[in-house]
């Protein structure tokens, strides 16, 4: 599969953030997170999803990442914290 | 998957639709009815109880919102995040309900781009009580949107979303096998229209206008074909002046888009440049394409530089291609390239001699003629001069609508007893007959 671009990376770390996968960055030290992370927020996502979890941007990730959806985040940031 | 730690302590619980959507064809009742149905999906089988309020101090407020509204949850435009809710706790913001009003909302649509509104409704009611999101595929409860979920009198919860919500306020006694059944008065539930794509259900239309005695709302000639718009109906004649049938058509049938709690309206015109068809219904105005409503309105009349208060009567003139409006004695003339109304107008002095003030509408025709139109009677010119044609005016009736003498001159008679159904001379049977209307778009 194609390597995710870096709009589609960001526009997927974005979202990941929204929907409660990833914490936000830290406003104090400005840190972003680190792939290491950001590969377990994607696999929580897809598992959630009902993907195959790769840990990539894959089509199909990208794809459910364009569905209509509600705004509420799929993890409480307590419950993504420990699910890190 | 996260189990909610909020919940109501309360099982009595009130809702309101605060807002409704601005542009949708859903009515405010069917939009109320909706809500209804989506919140006793839980009340069925829970003890909670949900009742609808006026007022701003709901338990659960319900608000169409566009993009950012306030609530640190903007929504994003058609598509994306389409709607949320807040989950139980003391926060006044608690259990309120929001839905992204740039979305389509639908309801028994089948159209792929459009947002079933019950089904997104039953999951963030979902949240309203304290569910959060999980991963089930068949969930109600699951994040993404997932089409319709059927006819909301039918919806039954997927087993999963019971178990979870049982296990926050456990089971409603009706639901319990030792419980007597609970019988509710049907006539507790609000009435969801009926279904639109099912024109054998449509009751059998007691409130018909009869074409031979009555004034029209609304003269058009659009893709040559004559409509006259009278109600909630409207009758149509062919290129060559014949009437399809004699049984009116519904204008919310085949004018998709116009709000379902229209009554009647004002002016029709259709458009030279671009044949697109302008409704005109008090100080809002429709521009069709075909017979769909375009994205965008209703928009207000001040658009073309009228004032408020609507008009009578718009016909486009093929002499000069300017679009002429008329209300009571004042008629403008508008520019339909240029958008924008020509100088010096309103005018008091009519253009067109021995035509009356106050019309009905007005129209060209095929005959290159000018038709203008009030009350049971009509008015034609010829596009070479501006005067009314001697013997005029003529029975709209007996010309236009296939009606004997006898039935044209019968007076009008007064709305209400028509509603039965029959008009005094009990003429109506003659002229009614049960052919039915088929209607082609090209």
């Amino acid at each position: 599969a194609p390597n995710p671009t870096a709009e589609e990376i960001s526009l997927g770390v974005d979202w990941l953030t929204k929907f409660g996968y990833l914490p936000p960055p830290d406003p104090i030290t400005g840190q972003l997170q680190t792939q290491e992370e950001l590969t377990k927020a994607i696999t929580a996502m897809q598992q959630f999803g009902g993907l195959e979890a790769t840990g990539v941007l894959d089509k199909a990730t990208l794809k459910l990442m364009k569905t209509p959806r509600c705004s509420l985040p799929d993890l409480a940031e307590a419950e993504s914290r420990r699910k890190r | 998957h996260a189990q909610a730690v909020t919940k109501w302590n309360k099982r009595n619980l009130s809702w309101r639709v605060r807002t409704f959507p601005r542009e949708s064809h859903l009515g405010h009742d069917t939009v109320r009815a909706l809500m209804y149905y989506a919140l006793k999906v839980w009340s069925d089988i829970t003890p909670l109880n949900f009742h609808e309020v006026a007022g701003n101090n709901a338990d659960i407020q319900i608000d169409f919102s566009k993009t950012d509204h306030d609530d640190g949850y903007p929504f994003d435009g058609p598509g994306g995040t389409v709607a949320h809710a807040f989950f139980p706790g003391e926060h006044h913001t608690a259990g309120d309900t929001h839905f992204d009003d740039d979305e389509y909302w639908t309801f028994r649509s089948s159209d792929a781009h459009g947002m079933d509104l019950f089904a997104v409704a039953v999951h963030e009611f979902g949240h309203a009580i304290g569910l959060t999101h999980i991963s089930a595929i068949e969930s109600i409860m699951r994040p993404y949107y997932q089409g319709p979920v059927g006819d909301p009198l039918k919806y039954d919860l997927p087993y999963e979303d019971k178990v979870r919500i049982w296990q926050l306020y456990g089971v409603r006694e009706s639901v319990s096998p030792t419980a007597k059944p609970e019988i509710s008065k049907t006539d507790d539930h609000p009435v969801l229209p009926d279904l639109p794509e099912n024109r054998s259900t449509v009751p059998l239309r007691r409130d018909v206008p009869n074409r031979c005695n009555t004034h029209f709302d609304a003269v058009a000639q659009i893709r040559g074909e004559a409509f006259f718009f009278k109600g909630k109906y409207f009758w149509r004649l062919t290129r060559n002046k014949h009437l399809v049938s004699l049984q009116p058509a519904q204008i919310h049938r085949f004018w998709r888009g116009l709000p379902l709690n229209l009554d009647s309206v004002d002016a029709v015109y259709e458009r030279t440049h671009d044949h697109k068809i302008v409704f005109f219904k008090g100080n809002r105005y429709w521009v069709f394409k075909d017979n769909n409503v375009e994205e965008g309105y209703p928009r207000p009349i001040s658009d073309f530089g009228l004032p408020p208060g609507g008009i009578d009567a718009a016909f486009s003139w093929a002499q000069n291609d300017k679009t002429y409006f008329f209300k009571d004695h004042l008629y403008w003339c508008y520019d339909d390239h240029q958008h924008r109304m020509d100088p010096g107008y309103p005018s008091e002095a009519m253009l067109w001699k021995g035509v009356p003030s106050r019309l009905d509408d007005a129209t060209r025709w095929s005959d290159g003629a000018t038709y203008f139109f009030k009350g049971k009677e009509y008015w034609k010119v010829m596009d070479s001069n501006l005067e009314a044609e001697p013997g005029y005016p003529q029975s709209i009736a007996r010309d236009w609508l296939v009606c004997g003498d006898m039935q044209a001159d019968a007076p009008e008679p007064a709305e209400s007893s028509r509603t039965g159904g029959r008009s005094r001379q009990g003429h109506h049977d003659e002229s009614r007959s049960e052919s039915e209307v088929c209607s082609c778009t090209s």
